[in-house]
């Protein structure tokens, strides 16, 4: 059995590196055929190209979306601690009695625009 | 197709940027 | 199995990269396909011109999440000092 087993993954061996001949061989071809210039590229090098920039876009994609929910974590974390600071701020003036002047027009929009 | 995801996750990520800009400045008027 | 999937895969990856490779064979030769590979090629640079723009945001917002996490314990010290003061 395993005489059988070592035999078939020679084969698969074989076959792999035919493949990757093959594939070679191909592309050699086209690259004669048709080299690089500084106007045209071959079609082997644009394939290549192309998954190029397919998986830098993912890597991209998905670094972006790290950074977007890393953002929002910290922005959530901002306003709940700025809201028990303030809740604890007017506890303070309630104890305190302390007179404090009304809230201007721009503490007013910020406030607005955190909530 | 590409280029025009590319495009709209640009944008995309430009518009959080500017938004996140406002929320800072707005935190810190709120901090004084 | 899932050994013996991976291997099928991967033979499978190869087969139609030799498919994709062999339909390019003759595209050089072609006037009309030659003129749709340099518009592909033109394209590949846009996109490639996209992609820094997309890099140098996410650069930015990287940036702007180290101010947020500046903010964000500068309002902790001030919630304790408060609490303190409580």
């Amino acid at each position: 059995m395993e005489a059988e087993v070592d035999k078939l993954e020679l084969m698969f061996q074989k076959a792999d590196s035919d493949l990757d001949y093959i594939q070679y061989r191909l592309e050699y071809e086209i690259k004669t055929n048709h080299p690089d210039s500084a106007g045209e590229k071959n079609p082997v090098t644009l394939l290549k190209e192309l998954s190029a920039i397919k998986s830098r876009y993912q890597t991209l994609c998905d670094h972006y979306k790290r950074v977007a929910t890393e953002q929002k974590e910290i922005k959530t974390r901002i306003s709940t601690t700025l809201n028990k600071t303030m809740t604890r701020i007017q506890e303070l003036q309630k104890l305190t009695d302390v007179e404090l002047l009304p809230p201007t027009e721009e503490e007013k929009t910020a406030t607005e625009q955190l909530k | 197709a590409l280029k025009d995801d590319v495009n709209i996750l640009h944008d995309k990520a430009r518009l959080e940027s500017q938004e996140s800009i406002g929320f800072i400045k707005a935190t810190k008027e709120s901090m004084k | 199995t899932s050994e013996l999937e991976q291997l099928y895969s991967h033979v499978n990856e190869k087969i139609g990269n030799i498919k994709k490779t062999l339909s390019l064979r003759n595209l050089g030769q072609d006037p009309t396909l030659k003129t749709v590979l340099n518009k592909i090629g033109d394209e590949i640079i846009i996109v490639n011109e996209l992609l820094n723009k997309f890099e140098l945001e996410i650069r930015y917002q990287e940036q702007i999440s180290s101010s947020l996490k500046e903010l964000s314990d500068l309002l902790e010290e001030d919630y304790k000092d408060v609490e303190h003061l409580n």
